[in-house]
Order: C-alpha cells, then sequence, then structure tokens
C-alpha cells in the first residue's frame, strides 16, 4: 500500500481539495483508496457528506481504538474515509511533543488489514502541529500542493526542510511524491511566471501536470460529490485524472 | 486605539492580504497604523520587505522584551510593523494552555505609548492555537475574512463560537468589525450566490464591499508594496479603500 499525506503549511493551498479530487480519480481506474482527515476542520469529512463522525481519528489519540475501527465507507466507489472531527481539536491541545506521541498514528496503521487498500491518503490542517507530525511519520510520501501564487512560494522551502529533518531523525522513508501547482489560472501571466519559477527551481519534483483553476471544483463540495461524479468531463476532474495517472505511473518506485 | 485581530482558521481565507492591504489603505487616509505579525510564516513581514526581523514577537513569549521595543518602520508611509519570525515556532511549542500564557500579549500591548497609533491590526496564522488566543485576547475586534466559496463557508460559523467563547470568559470587549467577502470572483455565480448567503445567514455582520478578485493583489507582494502603491487604481486598491472607509466610519462605536 503506497501512503501519502497531503501537506503544505500555507493555508488553501489546495490540500483538502487534491485529496478528495484525486483519491475519487485513483478509484476510477480501479484501486481502493482509504482517506484518513487529520484536519480538525473536517473539510474532507464534510465534503464526503459524512454527518456522523463521532469522535473519528481523534479516538487513536484520546482512546485506544484502532484504526481500522474508524473506517468508514463512502459514497464514492472505491474510497473508504477515517473522518475527522472537532475532537481533534480537544487531542491536540492534550498532546504533547514527547517521545510517542508523534508515532500514534505510525502505530495504528499496523492495525490495517494488507493488502485490503492501495493507497492511504491523508488530508492535513495548514500547520505542522502534532497532528501533521503524526501523519508525516506514519506515511511514506508527502505530496506539496501550492496556489500558483508569489505569497505561497517561501511554503515549498519550508515543508521541503521539515521533511528532511523527519526523514533525519523519525521517519527514513520518507519522500516527496511531488509539487503540485493548483488554481494554475490560464488568464494571468502571473501564474504562469509563478510555474516556471517552481519549474526551475525544483525541477523534476514539480509534477508535469497542473490543476487548473476551475469553478466546478469550487463547487463540487456543496454537492457533497468529488469532481469526478459531480462533472465528470470538466477541466478539474481532466487534470486529476492525469495527475492520478502521474502519480500510479511511480507505482513501482516505493 | 482601535484593536483588530484579522482571523479565520480556513488556510487562505485572505487574512494577511486585507492586514497589509487595509493597513495601507487606512494610513493614506492620515492614520497612524501599527501591524502585528503573529503568524509563524511571517507571510505579512515578507510582504514589507523586513529581511531583519530578528526574534521579532516571539520576544514577548520567550524572553521578556515589551511590544514596543520590537516595532519596525515600513516603507509605507504611517505604517509601523511589529514582525514574526520562525521563533514563533518554537515558542509556541513551549507555550501550553496554563493560565497566564494567553494573556501574555495583551498585557505587553499596555507598553504601547498612549496615542502613538490610531490603529493596531493583527494577521493571525490559521489555527486557533496560543498564538490566535493571545491576538484575540489582546485586542477589541476581529474581523472575519473569507473566500466566496463553499468549502469556506462553516469556517465562519466556528470563528464565531470562538469569538463568543472568548468574550464569555477572557476578553468581554471582544466584538465582531466584519466578515469580509474577499476573492469573490464577478465572472462565477459561484461567488455571487456564497456572497448571497453570507448576506442572508449573517446580515449586517456582512461588510457592503466586496474584495473582487483581482490578480494584482497577488502581484503586490512580490514587489514588496501593498496594492495601494503597486497599483493604486486597480480594482483592489479601491476596494480595500472601500472598506477602510467603512471600517473608519464606525469609529465611535467602541
Ligand atoms: N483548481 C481549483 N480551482 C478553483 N478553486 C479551487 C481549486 N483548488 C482549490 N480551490 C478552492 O481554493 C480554496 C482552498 O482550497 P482547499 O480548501 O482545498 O485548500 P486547503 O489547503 O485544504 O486549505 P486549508 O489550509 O484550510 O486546509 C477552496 O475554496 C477551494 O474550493
Ligand atoms: N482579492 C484577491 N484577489 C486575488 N488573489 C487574492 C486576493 N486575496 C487574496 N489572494 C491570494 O489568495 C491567497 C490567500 O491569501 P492570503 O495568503 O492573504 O490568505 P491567508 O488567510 O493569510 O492565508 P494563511 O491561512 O496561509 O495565513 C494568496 O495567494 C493571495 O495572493
Ligand atoms: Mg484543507
Ligand atoms: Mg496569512
Amino acid at each position: 500500500m503506497r501512503s501519502i499525506a497531503v501537506f503544505n503549511q500555507k493555508g488553501g493551498s489546495g490540500k483538502t481539495t487534491t485529496t478528495v479530487s484525486l483519491s475519487a480519480a485513483i478509484a476510477e481506474y480501479g484501486r481502493r483508496v482509504l482517506v484518513v482527515d487529520m484536519d480538525p476542520q473536517g473539510t474532507a469529512t464534510n465534503w464526503f457528506g459524512i454527518k456522523d463522525a463521532g469522535r473519528g481519528i481523534a479516538d487513536i489519540f484520546i482512546s485506544v481504538r484502532s484504526l481500522v475501527e474508524l473506517v468508514r465507507p463512502t459514497a464514492v466507489m472505491g474510497v473508504n474515509l477515517v473522518p475527522a472531527s472537532t475532537w481533534l481539536l480537544g487531542a491536540e491541545k492534550v498532546l504533547s511533543w514527547e517521545v510517542g506521541t508523534v508515532q500514534i498514528f505510525s502505530k495504528t496503521m499496523t492495525s490495517l488489514p494488507h493488502g485490503q487498500w492501495d493507497y492511504l491518503i491523508v488530508d492535513c490542517p495548514p500547520a505542522l502541529g502534532i497532528l501533521t507530525a503524526n501523519a508525516l511519520i506514519g506515511v511514506e510520501e508527502v505530496l506539496i500542493p501550492i496556489e500558483a501564487h508569489h505569497l505561497a512560494l517561501p511554503s515549498v522551502d519550508r515543508v521541503i526542510t521539515s521533511v528532511e529533518s523527519l526523514r533525519n531523525h523519525l521517519n527514513p522513508e520518507l519522500r516527496i511524491t511531488g509539487i503540485l501547482a493548483c488554481r494554475v489560472d490560464s488568464r494571468t501571466r502571473h501564474s504562469k511566471n509563478i510555474v516556471q519559477e517552481l519549474r526551475s527551481r525544483f525541477g523534476d519534483l514539480v509534477f508535469k501536470v497542473e490543476i487548473r483553476e476551475n469553478v466546478r471544483l469550487a463547487e463540487a463540495p456543496s454537492q457533497g460529490q468529488p469532481i469526478t461524479l459531480y462533472d465528470s468531463q470538466c477541466t478539474g476532474a481532466r487534470d486529476y485524472r492525469d495527475l492520478a495517472h502521474e502519480i500510479m505511473a511511480g507505482e513501482g518506485e516505493g
């Protein structure tokens, strides 16, 4: 099973949009995907229309339930979800950076039955706190979305520095799946300039596919559907299918 | 002096863009503005072109320097800045939610000489952690920016709930300056629908002015200038001047 955390501490990078859209696109190709919502805001949980999340993922921190017990079905074929809830805020306040608390998630991942899912994708909150640290220590890959705007540029270096530090101390397997340019607005020169800057600074780390600005992606959560179901032929759906294809091409690399 | 925290835990709401643009617009009307960057990412600090921030605001938490000692000039007439730095990340990890740690900022605000500034505006990170709690307890008003997208809607109720709880327990003065619709894209029906939903749910709490999507706002930080200097006649500059005017009209209300 490939395990990917979607993270960038810059707010509004496209983390949740990427987690939900990519999961659905990968499932279309017949893979089985488990999404974990590690954001106390529960944006991905809301998007999948889960209303009665209970404590959700917080249960691995505040009681001793295992990850597999928290898995829910979704309306999207091939996609399961471990929901988030505001209980996560309480868990975060209680957890300190002591030894062991950052490995709670990676330990409970062993409760997942072997071979049941092909991909595990974790949506992270916009901060490198205890919750994100748990996600980054439990997975083997990090996907870094970034809005194609100047303000977001410094965030990529920060994430890469954090990944390197975690790799050196706590998770030697951790590698970067790629840097994903999001909300690329073909109408403005600014977006093009930023994507060019990303490619010249980070080379092959940047995905070939760019996710274009597409209002259908902003509308889809209002219907509780991923873009692949909400408007299957729009540019948003096509871009995320291309991303799924590019990521799946790397399956042998792990 | 009016003191306003710009906060929404939803990432990418337009907090930093509003803090920098509004401060510059208010200063154009002759008021003196002190900006405090409480976000460890230091997005506002970078935007103002401050390279040697030192520890910045973190010093009020990790040593006993007072706020007034940390004030810096900026290239914008009438605007001063207390910069942020990544030291804030260390401060956040060390601070616990014990009594007193959430009032550190409000205590040090008394070090500001009376009458030197007309407005204090605090840019908050996208989370209700110790740093944001300090900001919300130290100020008297909260301005809530929101991107005009469906995914952002639940964030407004959350902020209002947090404000009410802080008002009841720690800061009886705290009130909402207003809810600001940001990145309103006149080309899409979606944006219009979301703004309409905000107005029907929150009524007069929503500012009359809407900040339109304008790529010049995304470009301005690459030149280290607020929108009022970068492109004084663009819609971004005009919208934020209208916002400054609407906020200043409320000066007698405090
Ligand atoms: N390609 C796109 N086209 C149009 N809108 C988009 C696109 N990608 C994301 N958005 C919108 O941008 C905003 C930010 O996206 P999203 O919420 O997924 O980012 P995030 O990184 O998860 O934010 P947070 O930091 O709050 O977790 C949302 O309003 C979303 O609808
Ligand atoms: N009116 C606007 N028109 C176009 N782009 C905008 C506008 N307002 C903000 N932006 C862009 O949207 C993105 C998010 O804005 P900003 O960084 O100010 O939000 P934030 O709430 O401070 O984010 P964070 O949660 O990371 O602190 C930035 O890339 C910014 O350039
Ligand atoms: Mg998100
Ligand atoms: Mg910001």
